[in-house]
């Protein structure tokens, strides 16, 4: 089982979009997926098409109320791909965990619950589990982190983006040194990439310089089909399956299985 | 002097390219303006051209050590603009700030005390306070709705971005019972508009039927130059005055004043 956190605290970057298609990607060539939408807009469960009145259990119950995690989980529409859903209540837990100890391992302490459940009962364990994390670096994304195998980065080839890179890793830095010796930088990969924009091809080549092989070849170019299928609560995969957005997903997925395969 | 919170939990719809050309374009016809940086990652600071080093007084030291804002105030390089700047430190605010009494008031009265005290020294007043908010609805934020007088909401017209507004109304409901009585939703400015897109235009329509007349007309359009701007340390008004966006921000700043003059 490994364990994606897919973070990066500029907002509006494709956290969301890269963790529900790259999602749908992986369970498409058999891959079993778990999502954990950690962001109390709950934009991963909507993008997913899981209506507000069934999220009955959601990370919030997780973090702060220890429910088991099996009690949070729901199948998608696409086969092999599950979520534990949030929604708004999630906002509260950053004052609600303010007093509580192991506030930072919360989530880490509840995936080991989960995955030892889930041997015990003879169940196949996930082969990932991505977390979709707010646009912060408060107690929901530190907890991520402090459960990831891995950070998954995507980045939109903007300035202001290039410019939160270096608290990220900071952040990324203090969280390896303090609470989870194992995070590395799994991989960045580029979204809403436009080949024809010279600050998105500088911004690339920035990225690339600095970053080296952790930036995935792939990059995923800006297509309007992929902001449309949320909408109708599929993942691009399943609402256009031709589009250069799905393709583009499609071979990132590959791309990051044979990384792993190396790991 | 009217205190005006720029605000969407949702990341990435311009709220910091909002404040920064909507600041220019006011001072530009000569109001006196200042922006409060409210963000952690401090975009609205580097897309005014205030280097890290300069941010030596912070909106940090105003809400957590109770700094005076004119210590932290300096001049940008558009006349009548000054800017209160943030860095990284103010990603501690929430936890700092726990235990504090009056927490959610820091920077209300931290604004009431400089207005006062500008009065006392004789020194004209500004005409409008912009803060920046961060993509959340932490403590920093709580912060600028208490403060504010108003709210101006961008909006990214696309499918997540519709999604969010449900929390943000609920939570300027919440403020404006308990904290600040008089909060309103001063506007709602469409951003990264692409008339082209039939997403875009249905968002747009579900907007204006929800929100009827507090949707500004001039709707900000999607503009390349809008975005390299920032990685010149100067608003697009600055960088590129003839450019598509410069133009709807000057359109939408003498929207807001005209809207202003009718309260
Ligand atoms: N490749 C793409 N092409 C076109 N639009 C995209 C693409 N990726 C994401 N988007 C759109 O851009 C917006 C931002 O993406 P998304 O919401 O996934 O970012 P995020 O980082 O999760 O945002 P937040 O910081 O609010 O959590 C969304 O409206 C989404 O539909
Ligand atoms: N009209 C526009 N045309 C083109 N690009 C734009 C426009 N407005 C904003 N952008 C770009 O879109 C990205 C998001 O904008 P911005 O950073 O202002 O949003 P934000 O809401 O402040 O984000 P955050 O939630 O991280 O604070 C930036 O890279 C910015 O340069
Ligand atoms: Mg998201
Ligand atoms: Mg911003």
């Amino acid at each position: 089982m490994r364990i994606l956190a897919v973070t990066n605290q500029k907002g509006g970057v494709g956290k969301t979009t890269t963790t529900i298609n790259l999602g749908a990607a992986l369970a498409a060539v058999g891959e079993r997926v778990l999502i954990l939408d950690l962001d109390p807009q709950g934009n991963a469960s909507t993008g997913l098409g899981v209506p507000p009145h069934e999220r009955k259990e959601t990370t919030y119950d997780i973090l702060v109320n220890d429910a088991p995690i099996e009690e949070a989980v729901i199948n998608t529409l696409v086969p092999g791909l599950d979520i534990a859903p949030s929604d708004a209540d999630l906002a509260a837990a950053e004052l609600d965990l303010s007093q509580t100890a192991r506030r930072n391992f919360r989530l880490r302490d509840a995936l080991e619950r989960f995955h030892d459940g889930r041997v015990h009962a003879g169940l196949a364990p996930y082969d990932y589990v991505l977390m979709d994390c707010p646009p912060s670096l408060n107690v929901l994304t530190i907890n991520a982190l402090t459960a990831a195998d891995g950070v998954l980065v995507p980045l939109q080839c903007e300035f202001f983006a290039l410019e939160g890179l270096v608290q990220l890793q900071r952040t990324i830095d203090r969280v390896k040194e303090n609470l989870n010796p194992r995070l590395e930088i799994q991989g960045v990969v580029l979204t809403m990439y436009d080949s024809r924009n010279n600050l998105a091809r500088q911004v690339a080549e920035d990225v690339r310089a600095h970053f080296g092989n952790t930036v995935y070849q792939t990059a995923i170019p800006r297509n309007v089909r992929v902001s449309e299928a949320p909408s109708f609560g599929r993942p691009a995969l399943i609402y256009d399956y031709r589009c250069a957005g799905s393709q583009a997903y499609m071979r990132f997925a590959s791309e990051l299985i044979s990384r792993e395969r190396q790991i």
